[in-house]
């Protein structure tokens, strides 16, 4: 059965796009077939992956609005088991166009059904919004992952984000799971790191991932070269967390 | 004439919060009087300055939907010359409902117009997204100031930006000017961080303050204490460079 991931948080700059860009370069080296689909207009998650977003084809926005199916917009990348369906700021447009179409939080779902075979694993990458692109995401997921960066307006948000996913869980998807909560950007010296990351554990115990990500500049770094950071510094400590998170994603069943 | 400064960047994460927070903080420091308007659902602003947003008899989104004028939900904060209009989870009912009502683009507008004479700053906090509530915030406003982090995501969604704005002055508020592009988060031992500043300051030149934000911790722990840096630790260096920072935008015209 292709685990469907959705990677979301309304509050932005939390490494959601960092995380979702990593796990499926982690995942398709460890040659699990892996689709990243991208659904934040701002397209980074395609950028990411070292493509040029303003010369697309097509995109996830002619999918959703129905004028195109997913394969039609699928691209390869660097890596064999990895491929991509990007986006792009068309995909503004498609916030508008989607209210009045029926079907509208589903339209994700419907075209992800079709290709469930192929794919082990499916990753979303999500807009820092609760918008109807984030709607489709979670409706399309089975489970969905929380990146937390260890800040405190990050925590803050966490219960709002927590209350949508139970709405959506009863409305749109009543398989959703989550499939973690995990620890972004931690600076080991600061101690609003280790306050954030006590609290997180002690509020969602077993769901926080044991794996923690670190602040790491080799991280923002890759995307300045179209690279996943295991194929721009594999010995990086970035890359070594992402690495090892993979690993966790791959063997635990979801967290609840 | 009072100063309207709208803080928007659709990219998640990059400091529009941190800036017009402690902006604002510190003109009320220069005795100037100033109002920090939140209308972002997530409330970061008004929980920076120690509001609990879950408690509010009435937030911005009373006055978006036409059930309050603005001075009914104005508050008072720590520093005499700052009042807040706060913002919570309501909100994100009004992108909605706003949708089906007349004027929809201006009701801040509007709002803002009435109160004019009793400020001399207008700071208005914006979401990571260019949704009706921040075509709202940039068609009350008289400038925009936009925070960039000096990292490549952030770098690649400025075009965007600069487009937005193009099309929100020639739709709804010709008098739109840019205050100015602020540097955050910087980090002087990255390459980062120095690629993109001088990207920023290439393509953008005079238009670039000449302060610019470290990334420092204690501009972080402040908004878990409720309070602006300036009233949490004023030796930092992120306080100081808010204070520079804001002695620019008090002399300086806007940049174009
Ligand atoms: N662990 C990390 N260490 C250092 N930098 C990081 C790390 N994770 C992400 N970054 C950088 O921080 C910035 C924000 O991360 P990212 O863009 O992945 O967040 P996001 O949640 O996807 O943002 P948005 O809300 O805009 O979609 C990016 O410039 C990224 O390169
Ligand atoms: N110069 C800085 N140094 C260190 N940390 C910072 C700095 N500026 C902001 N931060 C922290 O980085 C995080 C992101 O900043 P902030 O929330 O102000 O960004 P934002 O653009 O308002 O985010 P959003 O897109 O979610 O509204 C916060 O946790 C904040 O405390
Ligand atoms: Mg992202
Ligand atoms: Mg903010």
């Amino acid at each position: 059965m292709t685990r469907i991931i959705t990677v979301s948080n309304q509050k932005g700059g939390v490494g959601k796009t960092t995380t979702a860009v990593n796990l499926a370069a982690a995942l398709a080296v460890a040659e699990k077939r892996t689709l990243l689909i991208d659904i934040d207009p701002q397209g980074n998650a395609s950028s990411g992956l070292g493509k040029d977003t303003s010369d697309l084809d097509g995109s996830i926005y002619h999918v959703l609005i129905g004028e195109k199916s997913l394969p039609e917009v699928i691209l390869p990348t660097d890596l064999p088991y990895l491929s991509l369906a990007p986006s792009n700021i068309d995909l503004i447009g498609a916030e508008i166009e989607m209210l009045d179409l029926p079907r509208r939080e589903t339209r994700l779902k419907e075209a992800v059904v079709s290709r469930h075979g192929e794919y082990e694993f499916i990753i979303i990458d999500c807009p820092p919004s609760l918008s109807i692109l984030t709607v489709n995401a979670l409706t399309a997921a089975r489970s969905v992952l929380v990146p937390l960066q260890c800040e405190y307006f990050a925590l803050e948000g966490l219960t709002h984000l927590m209350k949508t996913i139970g709405l959506i869980r009863s409305s749109f998807n009543p398989g959703l799971a989550l499939e973690g909560i995990l620890l972004t950007m931690y600076s080991p010296r600061t101690n609003l790191s280790r306050q954030v990351a006590e609290e997180a554990r002690e509020h969602f115990s077993d769901k926080v991932f044991q794996t923690v990500i670190p602040r790491n500049v080799r991280l923002s770094e890759a995307p300045s070269f179209g690279k996943p950071v295991i194929l721009y510094d594999i010995r990086s400590k970035g890359a070594e967390a992402y690495l090892a998170f993979t690993k966790e994603v791959i063997s635990h069943e979801q967290k609840g």
